[in-house]
């Protein structure tokens, strides 16, 4: 009886509410309960959500008033602008309701970029509104696609929730689903002729950069987010070099045996195209390590070890980096492999401060080769969160020992909210069990 | 809180928290807009429907008359 109830929370927003979330945007708060009457200051709606999700961080079930929340100052800002995550929905579909939850799940640990690994070799789930034959022929079956009403809805969900989607159309490999139907892959030639085998998207003709012209024109539309993600990774040479038509283009431009070079040529001109749209890009590391000239803007995502070494060196060629390497969630093992993720550190290599102000945050990543909906939310989370820690909290926060004792108590809080993160730190229990 | 916040300090003075005691409210000259209003109506139920909250952001229907109907002490109870 004699407790005080806390009977308001004032909420303030400095600057009017932008539409979207960028890589820019300021996330920075204030929650202040001193008193029956408490305040939530931001400089922006982004900030405001943050503060709202700490806010319901700060209450707790009490046996005696229900639910409490002590006397509390924060003051509050994400070390890093990019805390992503990616989930590949290529290598198995997952449906627009599970994502949902995986972003909701994301919003919880203040993760702020779900990184759409949407189409692959496997499957290409994406229903294009100017080429539909490339999920009519691409996706699993026609149940296992995004229709644009999909998309638009998960962008919204995202959105009311201060996540940025990123989406990503990797190229040149890793597009086998692609070209079932649309004439764009190199066909792969053995002993002199063609071997019903297709390689990477074919260079040597126009007509694949006059399709991605195109392609890419309709998701600058679709996807509002300042950036789309090329890819650019693992690029085999073998199918180009067989091909008679990719043989005589390369002489004909001069690139000798050296394919690289062609694999540069094939990034510049995509880059140029999307560039052309308006739109800036991210992409995996190796288009810079293959020399292609890109955008000042451009967001270079380093995944390959030893990561103090790739972070130094791509830092020092003055671009923008997120480090994904360590945090491959994919790669499950027994026991407390949070740990890991913990430890690592987007700051940890060699280089000049201003070298480490090009690291603008990091990336989880879940790929899907043994992940669906039945398992992607259980495997992702909490594990994930560990990973949200080290993008958002400051650099001094290390400790696995004292973040033990809270990740259960967030992982519980997942459970409390029907989110079934599974339990990562051995035998333990929570007040509410998931039992859906 | 998850993720540790920059700067946090907190003392043993509690305050009850009641759903129909406690609201958000938006302080007169601060901006708004449908982002906010709609985030307030989400971290309300969060906060007070924690068990039905995920039906409810995902299939609206499907929980609403289960908020509706019941009575706030029962959850508060609960």
């Amino acid at each position: 009886r004699d407790t005080p109830l806390l009977k308001r929370l004032n909420v303030y927003i400095q600057e009017p509410c932008e539409q979207y979330p960028t890589l820019e945007s300021d996330e920075s708060y204030t929650i202040v309960v001193t008193s029956d009457s408490a305040v939530l200051e931001a400089v922006s709606i982004w900030g405001a959500i943050r503060g709202l999700e700490t806010f319901s961080h700060l209450i707790y079930p009490d046996d005696n008033l229900g639910l409490a929340i002590n006397q509390t100052t924060i003051i509050d800002f994400p070390r890093f602008q990019h805390r992503g995550l990616l989930l590949d929905t290529s290598r198995h579909f997952i449906s627009i309701k599970t994502l949902k939850i995986n972003l909701e799940a994301m919003s919880n640990s203040k993760m702020n970029v779900f990184h759409f690994h949407i189409v692959d070799d496997q499957s290409f789930p994406y229903e294009s509104r100017s080429f539909p034959d490339l999920s009519g022929a691409g996706a699993y079956n026609q149940d296992h696609v995004y229709s644009q009403e999909d998309i638009a809805s998960l962008i919204e969900f995202a959105r009311q929730r201060g996540i940025r989607v990123v989406v990503e159309f990797d190229s040149p490999g890793h597009t086998q689903s692609w070209g079932r139907v649309i004439d764009i892959l190199t066909h792969c030639y053995s002993g002199g002729k063609p071997n019903n085998e297709f390689g990477p998207m074919d260079p040597s003709r126009n007509s694949t950069f006059n399709f991605l012209k195109k392609m890419f024109s309709e998701v600058a539309t679709v996807f509002p987010d300042h950036y789309v993600h090329l890819g650019g990774d693992e690029v085999d040479f073998d199918c180009w070099r067989s091909n008679p038509d990719v043989q005589a283009f390369m002489k004909q431009m001069g690139f000798g045996n050296d394919y690289s070079l062609l694999e540069q040529y094939y990034m510049q001109k995509v880059v140029d195209i999307v560039g052309s749209t308006g739109k800036g890009y991210a992409v995996w590391q190796e288009i810079i390590d293959n020399n292609v000239t890109v955008k000042a803007d451009t967001v270079v995502e380093v995944w390959k070890d030893p990561y103090p070494d790739e972070l130094a060196r791509v830092t020092k060629l003055g671009y923008r980096t997120l480090l994904s390497t360590c945090w491959y969630l994919n790669y499950i093992s027994y026991g407390k492999d949070w740990v890991n993720y913990y430890k690592c550190d987007p700051h940890n290599f060699a280089g000049t401060d201003a070298q480490k102000k090009l690291v603008v945050g990091g990336e989880a990543c879940m790929w899907g080769e043994f992940i669906d909906a039945t398992n992607v939310i259980t495997t992702t989370w909490p594990r994930a969160a560990t990973v949200a820690e080290r993008l958002w909290s400051a650099a001094n926060v290390t400790d696995p020992n004292a973040a033990t004792p809270r990740l259960e108590e967030h992982r519980c809080r997942y459970l409390r909210r029907g989110i079934p993160a599974a339990p990562v730190n051995g035998p333990s229990y929570c007040d509410f069990e998931f039992n859906r | 809180p998850w993720p540790q916040p920059q700067a946090i300090h907190t003392t043993p003075q509690q305050y009850g928290v009641h759903p129909a005691a406690f609201h958000f409210l938006v302080n007169q000259t601060s901006q708004t807009c449908d982002l906010l209003t709609s985030a307030l109506d989400r971290y309300y139920k969060l906060i007070f429907y924690p068990y039905s909250y995920l039906n409810y952001i995902l299939d609206p229907e499907s929980v609403i008359d289960e908020i509706k109907d019941k009575p706030k002490k029962t959850l508060f109870d609960l």
